[in-house]
């Protein structure tokens, strides 16, 4: 899977995201990806990218989430990914990437590393794949 | 506050850390590539919908990644794509699932977006839509690669050996680098 999120210069946010899906899947099976607020968000809170389990990330509507416990809880960014992905969800479920309105970037994850990179008008980028 | 910001991500998993330093920094250069065109963009002043587009098409044609090129085998040995996109002033959104011939699927997602009163296509209509749209195709062979080919047949190999069940579960499958899509 791989996904993107960005905040531009009109203070507009968007998440995409794409997939091949399991190797050997079977019976048309369909994750997260494609499943808005499962795999995919964006709304004047937050983007976000999922990437993993994908029938974890479907039952826990794990995208939207993230914005609405922003918007409905006053979490910041970072408690609210850190709290879908390490609590929320199991043990190597996967991760995600996300951006809020004020460009603050989060990019947690549970399984072994995540391909990922980031940067913002103020920070040069930077990529990891493990906890690097 | 920073004017603009981006994140990408190219999958949780495939890759332990023991994996030749060669391959970590194939992945290294490919990410950086990316996060630099997507940068290169907002700093300009493109919009966040059309670099988000363009980055995740990257790395579709990136074989590195599960997604376009270099796409995962379903159990008969051929490929299904899905993909979103998701405008947030507007929450407008797109999606389609079970792309067999369009290799951009992200490009597909956002015409549902923009073109149709609809979220999510799949299967052989939006094969259909594609055809409608005149996006580009491609045959499903396009998205082969001999590392995907390798996990299929090890995948399957596992499943030979396994006890008969009608069904898995992702959660079945004791790989770490099979269970992530």
């Amino acid at each position: 899977t791989v996904g993107c999120v960005a905040l531009d210069q009109r203070g507009e946010l968007v998440a995409a995201t794409s997939t091949g899906g399991l190797t050997a899947k079977k019976f048309g099976r369909v994750g997260d990806s494609p499943i808005i607020g499962a795999g995919t968000y964006a709304d004047d809170t937050a983007a976000i990218s999922c990437t993993g389990t994908g029938e974890e990330f479907i039952r826990h509507g794990v995208a939207r989430a993230v914005a609405l416990r922003m918007k409905l809880k006053g979490e910041t960014l970072a408690q609210a990914t850190h709290a879908l992905i390490h609590t929320t969800l199991k043990p190597d479920d996967g991760g995600l990437i996300a951006v809020d309105a004020r460009g603050n970037i989060s990019t947690p994850y549970s399984s072994e590393g995540m391909y990922r990179a980031w940067a913002t008008s103020l920070t040069p980028s930077i990529v990891r794949i493990f906890k690097d | 506050q920073p004017t603009w910001a981006i994140a990408i991500h190219g999958g949780a998993g495939t890759l332990s850390q023991n994996a030749p330093p060669e391959q970590l920094r194939a992945y290294r250069e490919a990410l950086q590539a990316a996060v630099d065109h997507g940068s290169q963009r907002l700093a300009r002043g493109d919009s966040a919908l059309d670099v988000c587009e363009s980055v995740v098409r990257m790395l579709e044609d990136n074989p590195l990644f599960n997604a376009g090129k270099g796409a995962a085998f379903n159990e008969k040995g051929e490929h299904e794509l899905d993909a979103s996109i998701m405008h947030g002033p507007t929450l407008r959104c797109g999606a389609v699932a079970g792309l067999r011939t369009v290799k951009n699927p992200i490009s597909l997602a956002r015409l549902v977006m923009e073109r149709t009163p609809h979220v999510l296509l799949m299967g052989d209509g939006a094969e259909d839509f594609a055809g409608a749209m005149g996006v580009e195709r491609v045959p499903n062979s396009y998205f082969d690669t001999p590392q995907r080919r390798k996990m299929l047949d090890e995948r399957l190999e596992e499943l030979r050996r396994s006890s008969p069940r009608s069904e898995t579960s992702p959660t079945d499958n004791p790989r770490k680098d099979l269970r992530y899509s």
